[in-house]
Parts: structure tokens; C-alpha cells; sequence
């Protein structure tokens, strides 16, 4: 489902390499729960962009369901990750001038699906915000826009849901109610599920943790050993 | 130190008013710590930002250190907070065309201090970001914007600090060093603490932890009190 090989990651900035990622090797399989934990700053978000496609590394392959993303363009990653693919973003990255009802039905907007509203209606309730539909991001908690961006990622039911630290602006009992519902439509749709997560009750409830460190996975026995 | 009287705070939207919070009263004295917690969307940061003066509540008064804001105009609030007051907001807020190392400086610079550069280092060097002083918002990752808006909120040694969740984004190890060195700048200078979050580790190191609920404020005897 998910594999990375060899990858290598560096960034560049005006007389400086940063290597983010050495060399590292990754493997997912299809409907697996796997919780990435590491240090700020160790390179988890980078390691998101890249299974997703929306960076490239210097060398390595990335494969999403047997799809090499090195060798597709700009628009073919595009699609794949249209119709097989929800990512939240740490930063969320909503769109300002649509209301939390209308960033949620984009992805089904863009797909040409005919109920989108209905659909965003839906999501919106099971993230607890019936009530702030019409609201626009400013006019939203934090806690408020990362929800909306988790019900953006699940709308059009993707096979693999990508999420960078989603419980980070939620208090304890909605970071629980998210995690029973990104739990349950993993059961519903039979999803593949990928967590960035600082939260150790979020990695508990994963198949699987990864320790991101010096640039490198290693498996651990359980979130917290250290 | 920090005084609210009878604080009511309304959004209005389209045909729409939403009472936030309602008839609020609250009172932080010099040099104590207080945790703020509740759920998401219970008007959490509305408080800090009608503390602070970046929002004024439709009715009731807010006193920091004696000075009654609502009587005072945009520039003396300005005033106010740039001598006495050091914020860290949930979305850091920090300016897309500074480096790190001029984010961290600018108190300083807008104060017309001299060795802004020399403790904007020191402040990053506290919060582990020595090495990324040159890096531009866009080039650090969520948990490192975090912490230069941190660093950003403490350089000029304000008074009274507020915090609207300054370790959402980072992992265990890195918030408690942050904890560690907010509750040494505050032996250091005697500063008022109000941090707003919903880890319960940073509310049990508090003095006293409030809880919002139906718009009010409550005591709690813990912070995991339910
Ligand atoms: N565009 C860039 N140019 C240079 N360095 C970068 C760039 N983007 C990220 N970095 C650096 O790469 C490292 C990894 O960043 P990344 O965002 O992947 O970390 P992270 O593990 O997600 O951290 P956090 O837990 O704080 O979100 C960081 O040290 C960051 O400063
Ligand atoms: N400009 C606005 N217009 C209308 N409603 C708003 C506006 N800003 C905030 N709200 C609403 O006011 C309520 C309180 O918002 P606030 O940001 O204070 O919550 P919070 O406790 O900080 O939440 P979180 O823990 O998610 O950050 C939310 O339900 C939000 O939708
Ligand atoms: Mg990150
Ligand atoms: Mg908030």
C-alpha cells in the first residue's frame, strides 16, 4: 500500500544542506493503523509530504498502491491523491474565503459527486460542528479548523487517510471522540491509516509505532518506550 | 494583576449572535500561575484576547495592572501590550518575511533596544533553536514556529505572559523543556503565567486551573477534575 525505499531528503537554503531523511526505508500494508512519533523538527511532516507526493526526495522511491510517484507528474499525483488519498494538515490549510461547510465539500466538488453538500453536512456532524457550518475559518476555534480539515480528509471516503498530529489542538475528550471516528470509518471503508502524533493515547490505539530519529524508522514495542 | 468584571462577549454573523462568554468575572494575582482549560469552541483564546485588549467584550471591564482597558484607545492598549505583556498565540502568528532570529527580535526592535540580535539568539538557544536562527517561518516545522513564537513572547521580559497552548505541537520531551524554561523566566522575573491548554501536565504545574464552561469560569480542584 505504502512503500518507501532508500529515501533521502535534504532541504537547501542559501549556503546550508539540512538532511532530513537518510536513506530510510518504509512499509505499510493495506488497512494497517501506523503511528509515526519523533522530536519536533525530526522530519515527520516531510516524511507525510513525501508519501503523498507533494514533495520529492533527492533519491529513493516512494509507491502508493503500486504506483511509483517518481515517475508520474505534477497532475497524475494530482489524481492519485484526489480519489485514493485524505491528508490533514498540522497547519490545516483551509481555504479563507469558503465557509467550513464548503471546504469540507470541495473534494467531492472537484470529483463532480452530485450530494456534496449532504455529504459535508454529514462529516461536519460527526466532527461535533453542526453549528458552524456557515462560519468561515476566522471565524472558527483552533480546535474548530482542525476539525473541519479532518472532515475535509474523510468526505470523499479515501483508502488512506494521511494525518499530522490531529488531536493537537483538541481537548482530551474530542481528541477521543476524532480518534473513534477516524477508527471507525477505517472499519467502514477498510482504510489505511498513517498518524503523525505527539499524543501517546493516539499511538496506544495504532497497530503499529514508528520512532522517526536521526532521520531514520525504527519500530518500537510501544509508544512511550524510549 | 489581571481583573474581569461581568464580562459578556458576543460574535454576531449573518443573522446570527453567538454568546461566547457570559457575565464572566476573574481575578489573577501578581506572579500566579494559572492554567485555563475547557473544550474546544468553549471561548478559550476569546478570553485571552479580551485580556490582552485585542478584542473588547460588549459589556463588563477588564483591568491589567490597574489600567481599565476599555477606557483606553487602539495605541494605549498598543502600548500596553508591548511593555507589559507577552503573547503566545495558537497560530503563532509570526511575520512570513522574517527569519526566526527577527521574529524573536522585533519586541525589541519596535522598543528600541540595542543588542536585539544578542537575545533573540539567547531566547532561541532556550527554546533548542539555535541552529535554525536563519530559517524563514515556511522553512521550520510546526512545533519549531511554535517555538519562536515562544521565544518571541518572552525576549523582552514582559510581566505578564499568556500562552494559548504552547505545546499543541510538540512532542513530550520538548514541551516539558518549555515548561521548564516559562517557569524559570517567571522565578527570574516575577511575571504573572496564564496559559491556556489542554495538557493536563502543564495545568497540574499550575497554581490554579479554571475551567470554561457554558461560558463561565470555573475553579477546579484539578485539572483533570470532571
Ligand atoms: N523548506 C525548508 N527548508 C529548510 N529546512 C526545512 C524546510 N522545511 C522543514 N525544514 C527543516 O526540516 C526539519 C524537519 O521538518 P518537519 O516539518 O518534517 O519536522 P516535524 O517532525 O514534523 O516537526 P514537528 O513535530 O515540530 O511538527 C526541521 O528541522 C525543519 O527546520
Ligand atoms: N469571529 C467569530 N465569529 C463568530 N464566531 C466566532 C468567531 N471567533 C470565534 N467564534 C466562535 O466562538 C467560540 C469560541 O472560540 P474560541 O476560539 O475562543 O474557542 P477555544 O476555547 O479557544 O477553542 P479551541 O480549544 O478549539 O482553540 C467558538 O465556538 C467559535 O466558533
Ligand atoms: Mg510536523
Ligand atoms: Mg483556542
Amino acid at each position: 500500500m505504502i512503500e518507501l525505499n532508500n529515501i533521502t531528503m535534504r532541504y537547501s537554503m542559501a549556503g546550508t544542506v539540512i538532511t532530513v531523511l537518510r536513506d530510510l526505508n518504509c512499509s505499510v500494508a493495506a488497512q494497517e493503523r501506523v503511528a509515526i512519533v519523533g522530536p519536533s523538527g525530526s522530519g515527520k511532516t516531510t516524511l507525510l509530504l513525501l508519501m503523498t507526493g507533494l514533495e520529492q526526495a533527492q533519491s529513493g522511491s516512494v509507491r502508493i498502491n503500486g504506483n511509483a510517484l517518481e515517475s508520474m507528474d505534477r497532475d497524475q499525483r494530482a489524481d492519485l491523491r484526489r480519489k485514493e488519498i485524505g491528508i490533514v494538515f498540522q497547519s490545516f490549510h483551509l481555504i479563507p474565503s469558503l465557509s467550513a461547510r464548503e471546504n469540507v465539500a470541495l473534494p467531492l466538488d472537484i470529483g463532480g459527486t452530485a450530494d456534496s453538500s449532504a455529504r459535508a453536512d454529514e462529516m461536519l456532524s460527526r466532527v461535533g460542528l453542526s453549528e458552524r457550518r456557515a462560519h468561515y475559518p476566522a471565524q472558527l476555534s483552533g480546535g474548530e479548523q482542525q476539525r473541519v480539515a479532518i472532515a475535509r480528509a474523510l468526505v470523499h471516503r479515501p483508502g488512506i487517510i494521511f494525518a499530522d498530529e490531529p488531536t493537537g489542538n483538541l481537548d482530551e475528550a474530542t481528541g477521543q471522540s476524532i480518534m473513534e471516528l477516524l477508527f471507525d470509518l477505517k472499519k467502514e471503508s477498510g482504510a489505511t491509516l498513517l498518524l503523525v502524533t505527539h499524543d501517546p493515547a493516539v499511538a496506544m490505539r495504532c497497530d503499529r509505532t514508528l520512532r522517526l530519529q536521526e532521520g531514520r524508522l525504527h519500530d518500537t514495542a510501544a509508544p512511550s518506550s524510549e
